[in-house]
This record gives C-alpha cells, structure tokens and sequence, in this order.
C-alpha cells in the first residue's frame, strides 16, 4: 500500500544542506502493523509527513495504493488524505479554539454525515480513548497525555484505511499507553494498516514489523 | 524547598468544577532528585505549574524557599522564576520565530550579562544537549525531541537553584533519553534542586524519591 523507491528530503539552509531522509527503499503491504524506530532525528517524522501526504520528497518516487502520489494537484492531496488516511501528529496540532469533540468532528465535515452522526461518532471515538467525560474542553484545558488522546480519537473517526501514528504514547504513562495500542490493533484486526512511530520498546514488540532509521537512513528492518 | 499545604486547584466549568489537585501536602528538601508520576490527567503539570509560579493555587498554601508566595506580586514571581527556578514545559513553549540559539538565550536577557557571554553559555548549554549543530534552527525546522532537548537547554542556562521538568524525555529514544537524565543527574550532584514528571519507570527508577498522583490527590511517596 506504501512504496518508496529512493525517497529523499532534504532541507537547503544557510552553508548547510540538511538531509533529513536519503534515498529510502521500502514497501509496506496492506494490513500491516509495524513500528518506525531510531534515535531523535533520524527522520521518522519526515518519513511519515511524507507518506501521509503532508510533505514533498526532495527525490525519489512514492506510490500510495499503487498510484504516483507526487503527480497530484495540492487539492487531490488533500482529498486522499481525508478519505484514506488518519494521521496523529506528534505535537498533536488540535486547534486551539475548538473543544475536544469539535476537534475530533473536524475530519468529517469535508464529506458532510449529518450532524446527528457527526455528533455520535465524535463521540464514540472519544470514548474509545477515554475522554469522552472532557468533551468539552478546550485543549488548553487537557492535560498532555489528554491532548495526545483527542489527536488520537480525530484520525480514527473518518474510518480510514491507513493509520500513521507519530509517536502516539509519547505523553502516556504506561496502563493509557498500552489502552492506545490495544485500540491500534484491534484496528489493524479490521484489516487497517497501522504504521506508527515510537521510542517505547514494549510498544515496537507489539508490532508486526519494525524498522529502523538512523541519519535519514533504513538501517534495519525485521518481522516479528 | 517546596513546601505545599492542602494545595487545591479547581477549574469552574460550564456545569461541572474540575479538581485538578484536591488538598496537597508534599516537603521536598533542598538537593533532592525526585519524579513525579500517575496516570495522564492525575494532576502532575498542574502541580509543577504552581511549583513553577505559573499558576495559582485554589486553596492551601505553597512556601518556596521557606517565603509564603501567594503573597507576591505578578513581578515578583516573574523575577523569582527567572532567577531561581529552570521549567521545562511538556509542550517545550520554544518561540516560533527564534532560532534554537536565541529561545536558549531567552532567559539571560532579565539580567543582560554581556553578548558574548550570553552566546558563550547558550551554546555551552546546547552542546550538553546535543544540539550545538542545530542552533541557528527555527523550533519548526527540528525534530520533536530536538525541540525538546533545546527546551531542556533553555532551562538550564540561567544556573537555577530548582529545575522543574515536565516529561524532559517523552519526545526521546532511550539512548537520548538516557543523556537527558545523566545531564539532570550532574546537576543534581552540584546541589541543585531536581523534580521532573515522568511517564517512564526506568526514569524513575533513576530517582532517589519517587512520589505517585491519582485524580489530584497523593497517592503514594516513596524513597529509593
Ligand atoms: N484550564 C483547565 N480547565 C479545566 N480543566 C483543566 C485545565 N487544565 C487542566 N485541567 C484538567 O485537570 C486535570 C489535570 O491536568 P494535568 O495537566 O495536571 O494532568 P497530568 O497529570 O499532567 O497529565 P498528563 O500525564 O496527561 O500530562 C486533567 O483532568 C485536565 O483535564
Ligand atoms: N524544516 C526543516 N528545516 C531544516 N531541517 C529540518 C526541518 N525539518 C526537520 N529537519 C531536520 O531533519 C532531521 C529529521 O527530522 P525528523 O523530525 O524527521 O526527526 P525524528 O526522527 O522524527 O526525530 P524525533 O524522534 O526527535 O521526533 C532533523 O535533524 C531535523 O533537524
Ligand atoms: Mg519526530
Ligand atoms: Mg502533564
């Protein structure tokens, strides 16, 4: 469902060029689960703002579902995105003037459900994660690993049929955490392909497949 | 050196009041190294933000270096936080439009040693860091443990007596982590202060005192 062929990025500064990921080979097949490890830096986040169509590669080709994703207009972009994909954010990125349940309605109003199942599924979502009691909070009122719960709940709610999760136990403390994880798989046991980020090691043991990227490059990659 | 008595913090909400701490008692001598821990939502930033004087309590009272501070005036607390206390936000709070170089310089400009000293010391406290190659980088051109690690850097440079640090690792791999917490740990030895949040039991288990929240309330403290 995923293939890059020799997928860089770099970033032109000031008297350096920085090469966040350099010439990255790899096929991720539908209904995987796997984990993106390595050191802080080494390009896990560029490798996922990429795949979830947030960002350019610099060279190199990416095929989503079979298509050449780097031919399509800005527009069609977005429409992928919102269809087929869910994408927690590392930082999360809720808006700031919108509770929770707003936030986690936000995806659906590109296609319009009614608002009554707008209303319903937001919901739903929120409570998979346990925050439905703090649906009305503003995420200046949600403590971290709260926030990090409703980014979670946002990408779930379009149903899509590819999660990218950018670090999404960062701010948990371990019995919340392994509650994510186990609604990733149950997920990925419908048949969704989870990719997600991580620097918790229980949370790649749980995974399928991990790879590891180290200066912008797959250094290794094993099945479970 | 933080002393709190029956320390509460309540939020009014439309139809509900939140009881982020309910009625803590907690001494935490001079020199100590110690973790707060509990699961998301059980009170830690919120008790680290009224350690921090960047919040106020509800009820009780909270002594820093033995001074009653509900007292004090807005500046006041802005000049004792300055000058005494290091924070390290869960959301690292970096300026958008500074540079790694210049949010670690942030804090020293109060006091205005001179340029070059306080480039010298900003760059001394990147390089503990890790980030010293990263210092003319804008906080949205680096990595979320980049962010982090410059986060740490700008807590530290202004030699506080009390470093007050909210999940300093969470955006980290172990091995990062790991240097974070050793860094922490040699400042800890030269008499400062050191209480930080953390979701990690092997950062805790680094600690000489661990004490455990749940729903606002002290549910456990113990000592290594
Ligand atoms: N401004 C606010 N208004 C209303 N409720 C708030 C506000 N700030 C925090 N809360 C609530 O207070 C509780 C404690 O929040 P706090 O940020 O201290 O938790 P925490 O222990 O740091 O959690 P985490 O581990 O997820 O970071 C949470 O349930 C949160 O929803
Ligand atoms: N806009 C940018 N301009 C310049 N350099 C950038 C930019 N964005 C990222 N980088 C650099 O690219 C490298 C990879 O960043 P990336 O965010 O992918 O790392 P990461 O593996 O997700 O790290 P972490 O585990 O800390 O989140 C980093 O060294 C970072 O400094
Ligand atoms: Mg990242
Ligand atoms: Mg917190």
């Amino acid at each position: 469902v995923i293939r890059f062929a020799g997928v860089s990025r770099t970033y032109p500064m000031e008297g350096e060029l920085v090469e966040a990921l350099r010439g990255i080979d790899l096929e991720i097949e539908q209904g995987e689960l796997m984990a993106i490890m390595g050191p802080s830096g080494s390009g896990k986040s560029t490798m996922m703002h990429i795949a979830g169509l947030l960002d350019t590669l610099s060279r190199g080709r990416y095929e989503l579902e079979g298509e050449d994703v780097s031919s399509l207009s800005k527009n069609q972009r977005a429409d992928i995105r919102n269809r087929r994909i869910g994408f927690i954010f590392q930082s999360f990125n809720l808006l700031a003037r919108c509770s929770a349940l707003e936030n986690v309605e936000l995806p659906m109003l590109y296609h319009r459900p009614g608002v009554a199942e707008r209303r319903e599924r937001a919901m739903a979502a929120l409570e998979a994660v346990g925050m439905a009691d703090r649906a009305q909070h503003l995420p200046r009122q949600l403590s971290g690993g709260q926030q990090q719960r409703v980014a979670v709940a946002r990408a779930l709610v379009n149903r899509p049929a590819l999660i990218l999760a950018d670090e999404p136990t960062g701010n948990l403390d371990t019995r919340t955490g392994r509650e994510i994880i186990r609604l990733l798989s149950s997920l990925h046991q419908q048949g969704i392909t989870v990719v997600l980020v991580t620097h918790d090691p229980e949370v790649g043991r749980a995974m399928r497949r991990r790879i590891f990227l180290r200066d912008g490059l797959l250094e290794r990659d094993e099945a479970a």
